[in-house]
């Protein structure tokens, strides 16, 4: 059976908050190293992966691999009546029908408790390969939130171009064009506002502005974010939670001209 | 125009 709470319901409200308008039906595979989630939208453009590793949890408890189907619209209706800083516990057998979720607001003594009724999605496991990027970007992810939500103003798409002087954001629309720069940066002082540029070579690549919005929903998971480039490959959009676990976008880029 | 990677072949192959 699965066993698994977390001290503040946040996290996973988050986590599913940010991909249930990528992919509606999906499953949590739990075993004992935690739980994991791939899924792709509908039009095979971008790709969710997500892991919550049992270290991430406390207790956390599974003997054996549990797949559990859920219907992200069903669970986001469930957790909307957990309060971001109840505990959360998820439980379920090994061949459930349910999943059964706990939230606990210790201060007031309340419990509540809820069972989502699971369902049999046959899902193909598709390979994420370890890929050598030619540019991994790390930036503030409110930074690349704004830059999304500036140029979507302008444009349906952004080309990014990471170079030894900077990483380019720019949009080209109806209504004219812009672009945004940042610079490699390092605070001392503030950790959180850091851009780091590894590049091995230079990459522009151009994507879909609507998708990297709904990715930027996971903002509230990390104070940074990593972008990661290579030519004519998936852009890796990462935010990376406590303890290796993550939850990992992938785009597909727009190709030709 | 442009097109988009389809990402279900993708990662099929690789």
């Amino acid at each position: 059976m699965l066993e698994a709470r977390l001290d503040t319901a946040n996290l996973f409200k988050s986590a599913v908050d940010a991909i249930k308008d990528l992919v509606q039906d999906c499953n949590f595979d739990c075993n004992d190293s935690g739980i994991a989630l791939q899924a792709m939208d509908n039009s095979h453009v971008a790709l969710v992966s997500m892991m919550l590793k049992a270290e991430a949890f406390s207790p956390f408890r599974c003997d054996r691999n549990i797949a559990l189907g859920v219907n992200l619209t069903s669970l986001t209706k469930v957790l909307r009546a957990a309060g971001r800083d109840d505990t959360l516990t998820l439980k379920a057998e090994d061949a459930p029908d349910v999943l059964n979720l706990v939230f606990e607001a210790t201060a007031q003594d309340r419990i509540s408790e809820y069972d989502l009724k699971l369902m049999d999605i046959d899902q193909e496991h598709l390979g994420i390969p370890d890929t050598e990027y030619a540019a991994t970007i790390s930036m503030p992810s409110a930074e690349f939130k704004r830059i999304t939500t500036d140029l979507m103003a302008m444009s349906e798409s952004v080309t990014i171009e990471a170079t030894k002087d900077g990483v380019k954001f720019s949009s080209t629309g109806d209504i004219g064009n812009g672009s945004i720069t940042l610079r490699q940066h390092t605070p001392v002082d503030k950790p959180n506002e850091t851009v780091e540029i590894e590049l091995s070579e230079p990459v522009a690549l151009t994507f879909s502005l609507k998708y990297l919005t709904n990715f930027c929903k996971a903002q509230p998971l990390s104070n940074q974010v990593k972008l990661c480039l290579s030519a004519e490959v998936p852009l890796m959009v990462e935010y990376g939670l406590e303890g290796g676990s993550y939850l990992r976008f992938y785009l597909a880029p727009k190709i030709g001209d | 125009a442009p097109f988009q990677l389809d990402l279900y072949n993708y990662f099929l192959t690789s």
